[in-house]
């Protein structure tokens, strides 16, 4: 992954690139900063099962509320940009771009667009997922432990723990 | 399907085991299935014994404990089929200094062959990582990004056990 | 019944208020039932808002958030219905320092009027403190008491958050 | 509350004396020390209605096992003393020491004895509820709050949520 893009995603309510280095990142700061935020805008662009997981009930939680003071935007827009050059994904490019975009519809009240891009080009959800599976990327991967998650795999039943190694078979 | 099964937990047994002797320094781990002969007909257990105790049943475990075992099962993981990158978010939440040093060590070696994204508020944890980022909230509830965090400004230093003994 | 539980939740709400604006120095919280005619035809919702922040869902929270908001309800309760003491597990380990530190001060303010137990691997818990334990484990899972630690040998600081700002 | 006496208890193998002095005591130590079998105990002689809140499967978990290289104890015994000067808890009595006791019973696999006493006479479970009924203290009350749990009052549904304050009234 070279680089995270967020544009009003939760609490990032401006357009924020993101470097991701190679090697060991560490992201600190106070409670209520934006910290979760940033892996819950990984795990929506990568397209979870439900919005339960990045805390929101609707899509249209996750744009910026403008605070206090300011004006809620009217969309948000994430992208995750990885370095291809070893095309592990199969993808004719040296670098993939996978944005998501989810903008509230004029007149329609909790109404949305949710649209998915690949390299800038339209595309379908399914699209990423085959273009992540043979990256080993998902959003249900074991390579994802969000806030309050770690004791998961101790704390879960031996058959959801049997499950978790079927996925990975 | 059962063969590929079979084949991941023989797979990740050894690691498993290695991890968890290695982040716990001399504790004991392993995976079973709860029905040999027809994995489908039952699940997977983990058994685990910190260094100089018995084997418990896995609950009776401390909140510590709990993690480091977890912890170990992700690095076994990624032994055995390695993802491009990790986020990890306050996994040390209930390490006390040694251990949270122990897994933010494990992090940076195993930051040789994979991307680690390592969210965390204790510095023993910070000070292992290649790049420190800040996030913090400014007016109107917008969220910003500090790209270089100074270590030294991050005053956290943790209990060193060996006081508290 | 009906009489009991309206008189609880309308002594409980102001302290609520109060206890919350202060443990996080601005924010707004409420207590609401969800069908005021009939309280036992719904459930009781918490609606709480940091500080520069609009009201969200409550789950939409941080972690650290979170356990203000469910330490601003348990000292809550505190004010209106006093038990003789509290035991807290970890309750700061999702917190940053500040916050962390603005708990155990709270928790040194009631504890004029009850005994509190706070088990905590957080120097800026333990310095609020009037006497602190260490439980250590020795040989054979045996688990050892000493009486009083020396803060001074508990070297844990926290990051100031003004200088990660 | 002036002590907490645990005999043979989880990883408390020995019979230690912990004075519960007034105002605020913090507990620290190492991962795995043994902090939160302190709270444990005290939720075992307040006598909850399962034994998984203290995480165990039978009672005879709660029975030190001798570690690594030592032998099983046969019996635990949790006491708390309280304080009574001001005769809160309705008896007649400047002290009241509350005792549980699990003894393996011998010849039956995970066979238990389990006995409660009042200040060294024998009593019933029934009899601690109605002495500490009022006082205020039970193991259920909002006044505990166990490991991993804090955020438990925000996670709760409301449905849940209302039933704690129908306790309280
Ligand atoms: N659509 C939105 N617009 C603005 N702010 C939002 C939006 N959705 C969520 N938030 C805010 O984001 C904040 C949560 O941020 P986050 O969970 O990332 O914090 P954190 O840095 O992880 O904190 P902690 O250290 O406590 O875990 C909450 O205060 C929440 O109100
Ligand atoms: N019957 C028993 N005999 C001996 N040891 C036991 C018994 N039951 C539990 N234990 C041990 O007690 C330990 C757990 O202790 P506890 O949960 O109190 O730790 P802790 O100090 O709270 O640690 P943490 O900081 O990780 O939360 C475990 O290692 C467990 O194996
Ligand atoms: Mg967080
Ligand atoms: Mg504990």
């Amino acid at each position: 992954m070279k680089e995270i893009e967020l544009e009003n995603f939760k609490s990032f309510g401006r357009r924020l690139r993101l470097p991701i280095l190679s090697g060991y990142t560490a992201i600190t700061g106070p409670n209520g900063g934006g910290k979760s935020n940033i892996s819950d805008a990984v795990i929506f662009v990568l397209g979870p099962k439900s919005s339960r997981v990045i805390r929101a009930g609707r899509l249209t939680d996750l744009i910026y509320d403008g605070g206090q003071g300011g004006k809620p935007a009217d969309y948000c827009r994430v992208s995750l940009v990885f370095d291809n050059e070893d095309r592990t994904i199969p993808l004719e490019a040296g670098e993939v771009r996978l944005t998501r975009y989810v903008g509230r519809s004029k007149g329609v009240k909790d109404g949305y667009n949710s649209y998915f891009y690949v390299n800038g080009r339209k595309a379908a959800l399914a699209d990423f997922d085959t273009l992540l599976a043979n990256a080993r990327i998902s959003a249900e991967g074991y390579n994802i432990v969000q806030q309050g998650d770690v004791q998961g795999i101790v704390d879960m039943t031996p058959l959801e723990r049997r499950r978790v190694l079927e996925d990975i078979a | 399907k059962k063969q590929g099964l079979l084949e991941v937990i023989h797979a990740l047994q050894p690691n498993f085991a290695t991890v968890y002797a290695e982040i716990s320094e001399g504790g004991e781990a392993s995976l079973e299935l709860e029905n040999g002969e027809d994995p489908f007909a039952g699940g997977l257990l983990i058994r685990a014994r910190p260094p100089e105790k018995r084997f418990h049943r896995l609950e009776a475990l401390s909140g510590g404990e709990k993690s480091l075992v977890s912890m170990a099962f992700i690095f076994a993981l990624q032994r055995h089929d390695p993802s491009p990158f990790y986020l990890l978010d306050e996994v040390d939440q209930n390490l006390d200094a040694v251990n949270a040093e122990r897994v933010a060590r494990m992090v940076r070696m195993n930051a040789a062959s994979a991307q680690f994204i390592q969210i965390s508020l204790r510095k023993v944890s910070l000070k292992e990582a290649d790049h420190i980022v800040g996030v913090t909230m400014g007016h109107n509830g917008l969220s910003k990004v500090i790209m270089q965090v100074n270590l030294d400004e991050v005053l956290e230093e943790e209990i060193p056990q060996a006081e508290t003994a």
